[in-house]
């Protein structure tokens, strides 16, 4: 810091003595704005080249993979580059144009755990300023009881105006409010400001240049990490809480209060030779704790399978202490060895199911589920993954949830997607890492406590249209059931939505009733927000549908989901898996050509198709550069910012 | 809180109040043949004035429905369900129907909670909101009984002892104590009771201002029209 100052004094004197950063980002900047659990997020970069040259700047920023890209704009010397969605064929088209031109540009598709990379590069010449502008839009997904907003900060470098600037509005009321952030010291922690009145929460992060500073007198900077926003809202037995602006309703319904619904569920445990050594320590460890979390009231079975299968018990049995323990004992006996058979003990799974209801083993109103972990492709027994579906399903038969763990990268994802898809399940890949038992552990707490069955949510006759997908096989406690839709009724009088459920002893029904002159009301509070939001949650959420949909379809159904997805990402402008955002540089720097950004598909290796290629200037990092040309530097300016 | 009681012919009616202190847990209906238990407990303004007289109201209502091991506990804030060891809770902010065999909740946003048991027996429990920052006033609760066909000849509670029927008469109208009120003399139970024609509300067509019914002012806590004395009928618990 001492460094900077000392910097704009030497320049105001003329007499430089020491070279100073040649590009700098002297502002950076996160806006977000959150209402509804819509959020949107604009960053922000401004970058001056203070080189009597023309720099490489490169904007590099992290986003959640559940975000779309919305917009990104480059402002250099006044002129606005704006980013343009198109189909992905026709942007990849152009952008090979470019490439076949000689011109390689920038193609980037990182992914990682939770994150995804953008990055762009930009010439700047000498003594110019660049603006980049990225905005991206996520629906917060509750889970485990709370939503959760990360913001992934990584500045290498010491920027002047660094602010994380965070607007939550709810109109159910925020039930708590956390800030954290895993670069925050003790004494950064006060520089967090937070400020939380019912429905309106206010969060900022400006770290001066000396608070930013890693150590005293030194110019590198702390902030490397994740900074993450948790909340709930306010919640009871209710219908929940329906946001309605400009012909657009989104509904909300995550109930409190009931009690839970009893479950019974198989665990198929994959442990074939490639689970030898961690993978299996980790699969115990996390096994050990599920099982003290069961509930007295579940039912359970465990069946291990590499080459062939082996059934713990012949039945379910209910979660008593007795056979917790007998359970742990089997569990502490896995080990791993042998080929992968995923079809035999998956039908085995739901035999041991059907038997189970049909011999009124497990209480009427529960839950079944089956809980598949496994680490490969099957190589033993069916290994054809189409028959492996097809048979799953026959057995399944529509009347259990089926959820796939896919345990590192080896395994065939889409796979496993698309056979929890078919079941009323979801996939879940878990990251060959230290903390997967935790994942593990993590994911099975999301789906231990079952609160609603058969959840249905209607909407007034004739008065809605394009609704998303509105009927549920469970409501699990923590989480939170979304439909949205649009008003087709422009003389509705009264909005009413009517909910039938089942809890775990009786038929529940709920109605939400809004009159339409009250929802003026309730607008003019969430455009303290932004107006459009209800509109762009509904395109958001319907893509996100119908991209799921595709996974499970016949190819004529198929392809009507993909054009109507692709048709709604176009119009609102998002970067999906059907779509990519070109952005045209300059003219002055064809050398360069066009930026293709793209969204990266969940199950393509981390790294594998990143293709970046850079010229050996200058790059900057989300604030950060590494100067790697020499040339001499002499700065004739006072610049202010 | 004040007492309604339907008389059949001549429809028409008798009322009494119940005037204890705030905490009391009264015995409404208690059916031993079906296990259906309804008690009520008093509360008060949120202040009184020295020497001035507690005005009182139901602020808690438990229902007990042994047959079905269903109990239910209403507040002003909530409603809670309880079946065996799982409770379910509505606030009262929801429009919502829980149904279980034979036995079904609907909760009316704001206004009203209906119980109903098969097809004979129906209760509403109305739901009466004060202004919040009322000085002394604070919500409270009220309980009628539309259908009570299902309950047994051996029903007793203040309410309950009503739900098969009596006799009673009233005869010898004359001039009152009160100005423009008229007494008679009300036969009933083997009691001769002087009792005081007046209004009485019903509050379920109007929850604000109510609907006046006329009825015959049964004195002294309803002594000689209930069974034994209203003191009889105060419980230690809510269940």
């Amino acid at each position: 810091i001492a460094d900077l100052k000392h910097q704009k004094k030497r320049s105001v004197d003329g007499h430089p003595t020491k070279q100073v950063k040649e590009l700098e980002i002297y502002s950076f900047k996160v806006d977000c704005k959150i209402t509804s659990r819509f959020a949107r997020n604009v960053v922000t970069s401004r970058v001056v080249n203070r080189a009597n040259e023309s720099k490489e700047a490169l904007f590099d920023v992290q986003l959640p993979k559940t975000a779309f890209i919305a917009n990104f704009s480059m402002i250099i010397d006044g002129v606005v580059y704006v980013g343009v969605v198109k189909e992905k064929e026709v942007a990849k088209q152009q952008y090979q144009q470019a490439v076949a031109r000689g011109q390689t540009a920038g193609l980037v598709k990182v992914t990682g755990r939770k994150m995804e990379k953008f990055k762009v590069s930009v010439n700047i010449a000498a003594a110019k300023k660049v603006t980049f502008e990225l905005v991206y839009e996520e629906l917060l997904k509750r889970k485990l009881g709370k939503y959760e907003m990360v913001i992934r900060v990584k500045p290498e470098q010491l920027v002047q105006h660094f602010q994380i600037d965070v607007h939550l509005f709810e109109p159910q009321g925020i039930a708590f409010l956390d800030v954290n952030a895993t670069f925050l010291t003790n004494d950064l922690m006060p520089i967090v400001k937070k400020t939380l009145t019912g429905k309106k929460a206010h969060i900022s992060f400006t770290p001066t240049l000396d608070q930013q500073s890693a150590c005293t007198s030194c110019q590198n900077t702390g902030l490397d990490g994740d900074f993450i926003m948790t909340y709930d809202v306010d919640r009871d037995l209710s219908a929940g809480n329906i946001a309605i602006v400009n012909g657009y309703f989104v509904h909300h319904f995550g109930p409190a209060n009931l009690p839970r619904v009893p479950k019974n569920v198989v665990f198929v445990i994959d442990q074939s030779g490639s689970m030898m050594f961690t993978k299996m320590f980790q699969t115990k460890e996390a096994l050990h704790k599920i099982l003290d979390d069961l509930n007295t009231e579940d039912n359970f079975a465990f069946i291990s399978f590499s080459s062939s299968f082996r059934k713990w018990k012949n039945s379910l049995i209910r979660a008593t202490t007795a056979n917790v323990v007998e359970a742990h004992k089997y569990v502490s006996e896995l080990h791993a060895g042998g080929g992968t058979n995923i079809n035999d003990p998956l039908l085995e799974a739901a035999k041991l199911l059907d038997d189970a209801h049909n011999l009124g083993q497990v209480p009427e109103r529960s839950v079944s589920m089956i809980i598949l972990l496994t680490d490969g492709d099957p190589n033993s027994g069916e290994s054809n993954p189409t028959k492996i579906q097809s048979n799953v399903k026959y057995a399944i038969n529509n009347k259990y949830n089926l959820y796939c763990l896919g345990f590192g990268y080896d395994v065939k994802y889409s796979f496993l997607e698309k056979m929890s898809i078919e079941n009323s399940g979801i996939a879940r890949r878990i990251y060959e890492d230290s903390d997967a038992a935790l994942q593990l552990q993590g994911f099975y707490n999301e789906v231990a406590n079952p609160l609603l069955l058969n959840v249905e949510l209607q909407y007034s006759q004739n008065a809605v249209s394009d609704v998303t997908r509105s009927t549920f096989k469970q409501y699990y406690d923590g989480s939170e059931i979304v439909v949205a839709g649009r008003i087709a009724d422009n003389d509705l009088d009264m909005f009413v939505a009517d909910i039938r459920a089942q809890d775990a002893n009786s038929n529940i029904t709920m109605t939400y009733e809004v009159s339409m002159s009250e929802v003026d009301n309730i607008t003019q509070q969430q455009q303290y927000i932004f107006g459009d939001f209800t509109e762009r949650m509904w395109a958001y959420l319907t893509i996100q549908q119908l991209l799921q949909q595709r996974i499970s379809v016949g190819s004529e159904e198929k392809k009507l989901l993909t054009d109507r997805a692709r048709e709604l990402a176009l119009k609102y402008n998002f970067v999906t898996p059907l779509t990519s955002m070109i952005v045209t540089k300059p003219e002055e720097q064809m050398d360069q050509g066009e930026f293709l950004a793209e969204k990266p598909v969940e199950g393509d290796r981390p790294h594998q198709a990143q293709k970046y290629h850079s010229p050996s200037h200058s790059r900057i990092s989300a604030g950060s550069y590494h100067s790697t040309s020499a040339g001499s530097y002499h700065s004739t300016s006072v610049d202010s910012d | 809180p004040h007492f309604l009681i339907a008389m059949r012919p001549p429809n028409d009616a008798v009322c009494f109040n119940i005037d204890e202190k705030p905490g009391v847990i009264l015995n409404l209906v208690t059916d031993p043949v079906t296990g259906f238990v309804v008690n009520g407990e008093l509360i008060g303004d949120k202040k009184t004035e020295n020497n001035k007289k507690v005005n009182t109201y139901f602020g808690k209502f438990g229902l007990v429905y042994n047959k079905m091991e269903l109990r239910m506990e209403i507040t002003t804030q909530e409603i809670k369900l309880f079946h065996g060891a799982d409770i379910t809770r509505f606030p009262w902010s929801a429009t919502a129907t829980s149904t279980h065999a034979g036995f079904a909740i609907t909760i009316n946003k704001e206004r009203n909670l209906i119980v109903t048991m098969g097809v004979d027996v129906t209760f509403v429990i109305l739901l009466h909101r004060v202004w919040k920052n009322h000085p002394l006033h604070q919500d409270f609760l009220g309980f009628y009984t539309l259908d009570n066909h299902r309950f047994s000849s051996q029903t007793l509670g203040l309410l309950g002892q009503f739900y098969h029927p009596i006799d009673a008469e009233v005869f010898n109208i004359r001039p009152g104590f009160d100005q423009g009120k008229v007494d008679a003399t009300m036969f009933v139970k083997g009691h001769k009771l002087t009792v005081t024609r007046g209004n009485q509300k019903d509050y379920r067509l109007d929850p604000k201002h109510g609907t006046d019914v006329p009825c015959w002012f049964v004195h002294n806590s309803g002594k000689g029209f209930i069974d034994g004395n209203h003191t009889d009928y105060i419980v230690s618990t809510l269940f």
